[in-house]
This record gives structure tokens, sequence and C-alpha cells, in this order.
């Protein structure tokens, strides 16, 4: 159970461009 | 010695541990290289998705943000990168649309808020993420669920709709009316083509089964296949309608019962897969009183007053379109006089409506994405060898 009642931390997810930035570098890493 | 007491049964607690340089193969394994075949054939077929969510669970559990940001950006590139590599597979796009939602309903399920946890089992409850609210992963995770969905209705509407307008309109499967043509004995086809191999009702049938049994079997939540078979109905009403508002031989009693009966076998299939209350027939409604108004007598003033209150899906510019295309298909019949059309029309003076002439094929209903808790007890959960996830530790 949880420990405590504190609320959880909002994990940020990332925004429109920076997605945009990941699958751009990853089609660089792919062979 | 003491009697060495029996080693109590490890208990589980529904997560899967894994190291950091883990993260891209597992990524690879359970997504991107994953055969959706192999994955139904021998287990769950929304695995993929809890198996995804009890890492998830893992590194909520160390209160590791970066870990989980990291797992959770590869999952959303991952899914993303399998279904543009598979856009025109319609069993890839089926399966992964199906994971996709179910992971989204795990997110949910289990993210601690009041409002999902009211069908939860107290052992569920006490599996809820404890750390982070990962809402606004989950607002990218539906984006993504409706652009995949999209894209499946977009590659089965291609595959179905060369079947459409034969096997809706030009094959005549009815032995009565087919006698009428003098084209002497027609063979009644039950095969996917006839003799001229083109395409019959039944071809609409098995492809529409073939859709529905796969989107099964990739366990899709039954809210979300009967949109999709909703919208695949709209499309077979829109495009038949269509094609009668542009061919007058079209426009005959013989095609209107043609129709007519084709509804009923539609109808019929929507029973046989419990598909009723999906609203599919619904969006049958305009062709179904095209096909009425084609059969119906067409002379007096009374005819004229019940045209105009029975076609309530057809505008008067349609309504007017197919009186005018009536052709009668031998010479006992009469054609339909204009006197009769401007019957029709005093009798649709109020109409307000919109006045176009052709239903738009593209037009397609907004799709929700309800949540749907699942009752699967993650702590009973195991890893297949078959999706090489070896690197996993269960926790």
């Amino acid at each position: 159970p949880r420990p405590s009642l504190r609320p959880r931390v909002l994990l940020k997810a990332p925004t429109l461009a920076e997605m945009e930035e990941m699958s751009i570098s990853e089609e660089e890493d792919s062979p | 010695k003491a009697k060495q007491t029996p080693a109590l049964p490890k208990e589980y607690l529904g997560m899967l541990e894994y190291k950091r340089e883990d993260e891209a193969r597992l990524i690879q394994n359970i997504i991107t290289d994953l055969k959706p075949k192999g994955v139904v054939v021998n287990v769950i077929p929304t695995l993929p998705a809890f198996i995804l969510f009890m890492c998830v669970r893992h590194a909520d559990y160390l209160n590791d943000d970066n870990k989980l940001k990291s797992l959770m950006n590869g999952i959303i590139q991952g899914v993303k990168k399998v279904v543009v590599a598979h856009h025109k597979d319609f069993e890839s796009l089926s399966f992964w649309l199906s994971n996709t939602y179910r992971l989204l309903n795990c997110l949910k399920q289990y993210s601690g808020e009041e409002q999902f946890l009211k069908q939860s089992t107290p052992r569920q409850k006490k599996n809820c993420l404890q750390n982070f609210d990962l809402s606004e992963h989950r607002q990218i995770l539906s984006d993504l669920a409706i652009q995949i969905y999209h894209q499946l209705i977009s590659i089965m509407q291609k595959m179905l709709t060369p079947a459409i307008v034969p096997g809706m309109l030009e094959h005549e499967s009815l032995q009565g009316i087919s006698s009428m043509k003098p084209t002497g004995f027609r063979k009644r086809s039950s095969s996917l083509y006839n003799d001229l191999e083109t395409y019959t009702i039944s071809s609409i049938l098995q492809e529409l089964s073939m859709f529905y049994s796969a989107m099964s079997q990739h366990g899709m939540e039954q809210s979300l296949t009967k949109q999709a078979v909703k919208q695949l109905f709209f499309l077979i009403g829109a495009t038949t309608f269509n094609q009668i508002m542009l061919r007058k031989d079209m426009c005959s009693c013989r095609k209107g019962m043609q129709i007519r009966c084709n509804i009923s076998y539609l109808e019929e299939w929507l029973k046989e897969n419990e598909l009723q209350s999906c609203g599919a027939i619904d969006t049958l409604r305009p062709l179904a009183q095209a096909a009425w108004l084609l059969q119906v007598n067409k002379s007096t003033n009374e005819d004229a007053k019940e045209i105009a209150e029975k076609c309530t899906e057809l505008n008067p510019v349609q309504i007017v379109k197919i009186l005018n295309s009536y052709t009668p298909i031998d010479d006992f019949e009469k054609r339909v006089t204009s006197s009769f059309v401007r019957q029709v029309q005093s009798f649709l003076q109020e109409y307000e409506g919109a006045t176009q002439l052709m239903l738009d094929t593209d037009y397609r209903f907004q799709v929700t994405f309800p949540f749907c808790p699942s009752s699967t007890a993650l702590e009973s959960l195991q890893v297949p060898s078959s999706l090489h996830l070896e690197f996993l530790t269960r926790i």
C-alpha cells in the first residue's frame, strides 16, 4: 500500500517537438 | 535435521524489472519486432500491453522518474514506428490498436484516480502506481490510438470498397427477379465469386467476418470493434446510395428488392455476431428508404403523401432524383409522371435541411475510447519464452 498519501508527481511527457526530434534521431541511428 | 518446511510459494507483485541498458531490447522484442500471429496463437493477445505496464509499475515503484520517462517515450515511439512500418497491414494495425488501448486502460485503472477504481478488486487497488501521475502520457497514447484507429479504418475500407457496388447493387441473387431478365436462367451462387468472377453480397459478408474475427482474436475491446463495424456499414450504405443517385439503370423496382434483400443479409450478419446494438444498421437507413422508394407505388396523391412522410432520411433533391431516374423494367409499368413529382415536392415544402445529392463516403464518426478495466491479475501473468524477454525479472 502507498507509504503516504502524498500526491503522485506528474511525469512530464515530451512535447510534440521533442517527439519529432526523437523520431528523427532514431531514424538517423537505425542502419 | 529439522524437517524442512516447504518453501512458501513466492508471492509475486505483478511487476517486471529490467536494467536500463535492456530498455531498447525490450521495446524491440515486445513492439517493433513482434509478430502478431505468434502472440495471438499461443498467449493472451494483449499480453504485450500488460508486460509493458508491469515494467512501468516497476520503474514507478523505484521512484525513478528518468527510467519511467525513458520507458514511456520508448513505448510511444516504438508503437509509432511499428504502425508506420506496417501502415498497410490490417493485422498489425488491429493488433497494435488493441494493445495500445489495453495499455491506456491499464494506465487509467492503476492510476489511483478514484474514477478508475470502481471496478477494481482490492488486490488491483493495491497494485496502483505509487509515485507518478502519467496522465500526460495517457493523452499522447490516446491520440496515438485515434491515429491507429483511423489508419485501420482506411485499410479496411480500401479492402472492402471493390466489393460494395457489385455486391450490393449489380449482382442479382434473387431467383424470382433474375428470371424476369430475358437472359435466361441464372444459377444461384453462394461462392465468393460467381461464374463471372464478380463480387456478390457474400463477398462483403466474408470480408466483414474476416475483419471482425481478426479484431476479436487481437483482444480488441467490443466497444471499439463496434465503432469500426458501424463505420464500415456507413461506407457500404453511402457508396451504394451514391450509385443509385448516379445510375438510372439502378433505379428500378427490381433493384429496390435486391437492395432490401442485401440489407437483410447485413442485418443477419450483425445478429450472428451480436452487433445489433452498435448502430451499424441505422447508417443504412438512407439506402433502405431509397430501396423502399423504388418499390412503392408512385401514382396517386396518397402515394405522394406517404413518400414525403416515410423518406425521413432523404432530402427533396434526392427523392426527386430517384423519382426522375426511375426506369420501369417492362412496358406494363408506367414511368413516374412529372405531375406526380410535383405532388411529392408540394408535401416537402417545409423541408429546411441540407440539399446535397450525394452522401460523403469519407465521413468518419468520432471514435471514443471508453474506460474498460480488465479483471486480469497482474501478479499471475508470466512472460512466455517465445517473446524473448529473458532479461526481464518477475517481481
